[in-house]
């Protein structure tokens, strides 16, 4: 699904150049349940980001599904995006004047995968449900907590049944009970749906879940493990 | 330092109704080292709001220092908030076109502590030095990443030396090894200026230091523990 070869990323120019990514090489096959986790500041956003081609490498070559990231066109990106990967971002994203229910309809509705309305509702509904978030869908993001919020982007990106979801800290602001139940959806899609999930994490909880261990520091990947 | 009696807090009006604080007691001396942890919702931000005078309770009382914050005016709130207490926003509220120096300093200026030009500078790089940022001082929020934006809202609300600091999830983004530094520097700050410190949690490590244990359930105190 994924392959990254001497990828790098690096920000900014002329004198101040900060080196993100220094060389990554990696494989990701799909149905994968995989966390990367590492120092803070040690590149893990910066390699979800190029992952799910929100981002394009400054070095080195990214592939989706064959398809080279660098040299798609911004439409191409755009729509790759929207249908095929759901990213939860480390500071959610979510629309301001749109209430929980209505950020996660959005998402479903541009990712156009033409269901009926009545099915389209029924899915909002059902995952917001699950996330424990069913009797506070018409707040908007500044009437929920910290918690509440992330959930809400979870909801958005596992909605529209994504192949391959980003998720960028998804737990950092949850509890370990909702963390629990969070990461139980997640597992069940992956083994149901076959999605693959990519984490990026400081929770030892993510950890446990995890199934493919990837260890980042100072923007190189110093470990790559895989277990039962 | 710290009464609130049964303090209520609810969000909206008419039919909506959130009963965020369900009739909060509790009393924080000067020099604690304590931590509110539950489950995401259940009040921990709120309470934080109220103790730091960022919010009025809708019912019960709330006094720092034997001033009832609820009686007092707009500036002089203001003022409380500028010099006395520190705060460490869940969602950290720096100022996007300031730079992490610049977003320390600015704190340390309003707070008006009078010092000299020279005192005030090194204030700002230790702090930052001492919570790691020490070669990104110049680097504004957008160009850092989750954990790095983190302490600088950290370095931010200590650099003023404040009698209270509270602190919604300072950990949330951080590594362990990283949380650890945070919280050392803390407890120091502690024992060394008898600062008193107030964290909202979900994370163990932070619930290892504290002194004294405030589990908070669907906005009302459960649990009230102290230890050395
Ligand atoms: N402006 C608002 N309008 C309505 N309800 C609100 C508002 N702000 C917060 N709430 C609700 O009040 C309750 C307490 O929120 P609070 O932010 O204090 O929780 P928390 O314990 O900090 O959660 P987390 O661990 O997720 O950060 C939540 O159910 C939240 O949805
Ligand atoms: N726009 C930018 N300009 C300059 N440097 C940047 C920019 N964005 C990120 N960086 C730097 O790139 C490095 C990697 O950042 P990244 O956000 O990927 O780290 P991270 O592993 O996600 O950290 P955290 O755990 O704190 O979220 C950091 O040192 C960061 O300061
Ligand atoms: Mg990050
Ligand atoms: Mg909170």
């Amino acid at each position: 699904l994924l392959e990254m070869e001497r990828v790098e990323k690096i920000y900014g120019q002329g004198e101040v150049q900060v080196l993100a990514l220094r060389g990554v090489d990696l494989e990701i096959e799909e149905g994968e349940f995989a966390t990367v986790f590492g120092p803070s500041g040690s590149g893990k956003t910066t390699l979800l980001n190029l992952i799910g081609a929100l981002d394009k490498p400054t070095g080195g070559t990214v592939k989706l599904n064959g398809c080279e990231i660098g040299q798609m066109s911004k439409n191409e990106l755009a729509g790759l995006r929207r249908k095929d990967i759901g990213f939860i971002f480390q500071s959610y994203n979510l629309i301001p004047v749109l209430s929980a229910y209505e950020n996660v309809e959005f998402a479903l509705t541009i990712a156009r995968k033409d269901r009926s309305r009545e099915k389209k509702t029924q899915k909002v509904k059902d995952i917001l449900r699950r996330v424990g978030l069913g009797d506070m869908m018409h707040r908007r993001p500044n009437q929920l907590s910290g918690g509440q919020k992330q959930r809400v982007a979870v909801a958005r990106a596992l909605v529209k049944e994504p192949r391959l979801i980003l998720a960028d800290e998804p737990t950092a602001n949850l509890d370990s009970e909702t963390s629990r139940e969070v990461l139980e959806i997640m597992l069940r899609m992956n083994r149901e749906l076959n999605t693959t999930f990519i984490f990026s994490t400081h929770d030892p909880m993510v950890m446990e879940y995890a199934r493919r261990l990837l260890e980042i520091r100072d923007g190189m990947i110093s470990r790559d493990e895989r277990r039962s």
